[in-house]
């Protein structure tokens, strides 16, 4: 789960999250 | 009863392209063969690119050497293109009730592939239209980049001219590409049988949709299905040269998102 943060952070907030 | 909900969840597919891709095959045949009016501008040489990069970047730093350039433009494009596949998985019917963990491996897994396949639609023998900065990178110009980076995106024009014979069009591409992503054996899964279920309903509706819009193709599905082993072994292959360029460049950068998609990856 840590490992794949940003494809978590896609799945859930979408592309506008502020990591990607 | 059952070709109706096949038929319906195959609208359901293509709406989600449609509302997730921005360049369709549509849209890139008709700038490529010049119905869309517009001409894209052309990168065939250091000049060129050099006057594309400042067109669209702003001043051209002489310092940074184009292979840097071209491949964190490619990097660039990857993300968003990932953050494309990432949305239109989420509007697939079921994905949405899969496992968190489930639905990072499949997208780890699977957006290289569906990229892979949209990168099609984008070329032809000639070079690749990269229509978000307008412009058509020539195949010859990639080729004499130093290496590793010539052999970048060469062999996703070598898969683009076999997938292409296939003439898939956008409506089959959804369902292709929904396919590809809800793969049940992909490393690491949790719970691979709810994913081959959801699988087995995509490729039903693919079989259909393929039967009504191409009824003078009928061994397509079983050569679209071919390609997809291809896909998997183009994908390992460009994993291994992103290692070579991270290996040889000490400037190279590799993007976070795609640093945590290649890692362990094969």
């Amino acid at each position: 789960t840590e490992r794949h943060k940003i494809l978590h952070k896609l799945l859930q907030d979408g592309s506008s999250s502020p990591d990607i | 009863p059952h070709e109706a909900n096949l038929a319906s969840l195959s609208r359901l597919v293509y709406s989600a392209y449609l509302n997730n891709f921005t360049l369709t095959k549509e849209k890139a045949r008709a700038i490529l063969t010049g119905r869309a009016g517009q001409s894209p501008v052309v990168i065939h040489d250091m000049e060129s690119l050099k006057n594309a990069e400042s067109l669209f970047l702003g001043k051209w730093n002489i310092e940074r050497e184009a292979e840097l350039v071209m491949f964190n433009r490619y990097q660039h494009r990857s993300v968003e293109a990932i953050c494309e596949v990432t949305e239109f998985a989420k509007s697939i019917p079921g994905f949405g009730s899969l496992d968190l963990n489930d639905q990072v491996t499949l997208l780890k897994y699977g957006v290289h592939e569906a990229m892979f396949t949209l990168w099609s639609a984008y070329m032809n023998k000639d070079g690749i239209l990269v229509a978000t900065n307008n412009s058509f990178v020539t195949r010859e110009f990639l080729k004499t980049l130093r290496k590793p980076y010539s052999s970048v995106i060469e062999p996703k024009f070598e898969f683009a001219a076999r997938f292409n014979t296939l003439e898939l069009d956008d409506s089959d591409l959804a369902l292709f590409v929904a396919a590809i992503i809800l793969c049940g054996d992909r490393p690491g899964l949790l719970d691979a049988h709810q994913i081959e279920e959801l699988q087995d309903s995509i490729l039903q509706a693919f079989h259909l949709h393929l039967r009504n819009n191409h009824p003078d193709a009928p061994r397509l599905l079983a050569h679209a299905l071919q390609k997809m082993a291809d896909l998997r072994q183009l994908v390992t292959e460009h994993a291994d040269v992103v290692v070579a360029i991270k290996q040889s460049d000490a400037a190279f950068a590799l993007h976070p998102l795609l640093q945590e998609i290649y890692e362990d990856m094969y």
